[in-house]
């Protein structure tokens, strides 16, 4: 399943930031992505500031794989 | 409110974000 195998690989970048295992990431640790994905650190923070939906300063896997979710749909969508 | 106006630019960024996630090699295709 196409839609399965998106999601392992969202929580495989999200384990890549929570390098501690503390089950959410800081906006600092979002940085830790730049080694694997051409984005600048400005766009990162970007990244982390749509994702972060609640606005706690703090990433969980709920809300990293819900965002990849709205994306996929409005993706559809268009 | 400022996280409307930031919503409209960062919708362009997020898409590079998860094109470049989904895009890297992690599996076979």
């Amino acid at each position: 399943d196409g839609e399965l195998d998106m999601l392992g690989k969202a929580h495989e970048f999200f384990q890549i930031c929570d390098i501690e295992h503390k089950g959410f990431i800081y906006r600092n640790e979002m940085q830790r992505l730049r080694g694997e994905l051409p984005l600048s650190p400005e766009e990162l923070e970007k990244v982390f500031d749509s994702l972060d939906a609640d606005g706690n300063g703090s990433l969980t896997p709920e809300e990293f794989t819900t965002g990849l979710n709205q994306f996929l749909l409005g993706k559809k969508g268009s | 409110d400022p996280s409307m106006k930031a919503g409209a630019t960062s919708e362009g960024v997020l898409a590079n974000f998860f094109n470049s996630l989904l895009s890297k090699k992690t599996g076979s295709p």
